[in-house]
């Protein structure tokens, strides 16, 4: 089963066009293995991306020297999924 | 397995044997306005399951599907909690009684089970179907890019790796074209309703073309009434306008399909995630998630009944 420990969701507020197509082209880089939740589309729209663990470093790097603004939505995803799991396991008991 | 859907857990998720199992459970405990229709297999040969609640015969009928993406929980966690509203408040509440009393409503809660199954054993973040592709290590297909509606138009990837990739061909995926079948041999769906996770909006077509439904008005008008009704409970704040103009272009999508069918009440929903947990929403949600929907649909299928086309 695949796992998620340590990836993190971000939360990107773009503040002009240029930022969306800054992301677009972050979102090229299939080597980071990003899942967009929420696509980058346009500034009036959050964009949400899971980002794996051992690429957290870059992109956060990417968004600080771009000045892209962004909270952490999600900080640890396994976390999440673990949850998800003992609710399911508690009730099924 | 509950005994009944009376002590049925609505309050967590399911895996799909229960889900199957609670669809079989609510028939058998309706047998006089519930019936399982098989519109299908899926790719693994999994029976495409779609519940029929009907008070008489040739009616017009109304549509719902939840679980075309499947790591979208939420949506098939609502179609459960849906079927049993709707067979508890027939009878109890006038509006419904009136729907139920002139249209049939079909609800497809696992839409595609293969997905939905691998996100419970293997990834929870899988989003398409289960078939591999030719000639690519990429397995599955994108099944709201996939109908004959735009199709491979701006809005849909040509690449099997990618999350949106619209597959070999138009209606190529089979939890795809069992809808389409059964919405040609049906012939009379009046109202067609696909249900996704997240992003909180309710969207009409079209998404693949900018040009303005002919119907736009309507829609409009029966849009912007639902989503008032749905923020009247729990004011979880909805966009509401066309697929297009309020999130972006997508090709191949269900809902322009269908309105191109000639079924005029096509919309998209994009369920809550309240901004904190995207697709990974917590269980104690899902009612309350399903209970504003609820009323956003029931303002669609009053509409839908008192404005006959």
């Amino acid at each position: 089963k695949r796992t998620f420990e340590g990836d993190q969701v971000l939360q990107i507020t773009a503040k002009n066009e240029a930022q969306i197509s800054l992301l677009k082209e972050l979102s090229e880089q299939e080597h980071l293995g990003l899942d967009f939740w929420r696509e980058p589309i346009h500034q009036s729209l959050p964009v949400d991306v899971r980002v794996p663990f051992n690429s957290l470093q870059a992109v956060r790097a990417f968004l600080r020297y771009n000045k892209i603004h962004y909270n952490v939505m999600i900080k640890d995803v396994q976390d999440l999924m673990d949850a998800e799991q003992r609710q399911m396991v508690k009730y099924r008991t | 397995f509950a005994k009944s859907t009376d002590d049925f857990i609505y309050t967590t998720y399911h895996d799909l044997n229960t889900i199957n199992s609670f669809i079989d459970m609510i028939v058998a405990e309706n047998p006089n306005m519930v019936s399982k229709i098989v519109i299908g297999q899926s790719y693994e040969n999994r029976p495409l399951n779609v519940l029929k609640f009907s008070t008489g015969a040739s009616r017009p009928g109304i549509w719902i599907d939840t679980g075309i993406h499947s790591r979208e929980w939420v949506t098939l966690a609502s179609g459960i909690w849906f079927a049993k509203k709707i067979v508890t408040d027939y009878g109890r509440d006038p509006i419904l009684t009136d729907i139920l009393n002139n249209y049939d409503i079909f609800l497809e809660i696992a839409t595609n089970p293969d997905g939905y199954e691998y996100t419970h054993t293997r990834d929870r973040m899988w989003r398409k179907t289960r078939k591999p592709n030719p000639g690519s290590s990429c397995v599955g297909v994108d099944p709201n890019r996939n109908w004959d509606a735009g199709f491979g138009g701006a809005g849909s990837s040509s690449s099997p790796c990618s999350e949106t990739y619209r597959g070999p061909s138009a209606h190529s995926e089979s939890e795809v074209k069992a809808i389409v079948d059964f919405v040609k041999s049906h012939g009379n769906i009046k109202a067609f309703v696909s249900i996704h996770s997240y992003s909180q909006m309710l969207l009409y077509p079209y998404g693949y073309t900018s040009t303005p439904a002919k119907d736009q008005a309507e829609l409009h008008e029966v849009v912007t009434k639902a989503v008032s009704a749905l923020q009247s409970l729990y004011n979880t704040r909805y966009r509401y306008g066309s697929i297009i103009t309020t999130i972006y272009q997508a090709s191949g999508g269900t809902i322009d399909w269908t309105y191109n069918q000639g079924i005029k009440h096509s919309y998209t929903f994009e369920l809550r995630d309240t901004g904190f947990y995207g697709f990974l929403l917590p269980a104690e949600q899902i009612v309350p998630t399903a209970e504003e929907t609820w009323l956003a649909l029931m303002a669609i299928m009053e509409h839908t009944k008192n404005n006959p086309y």
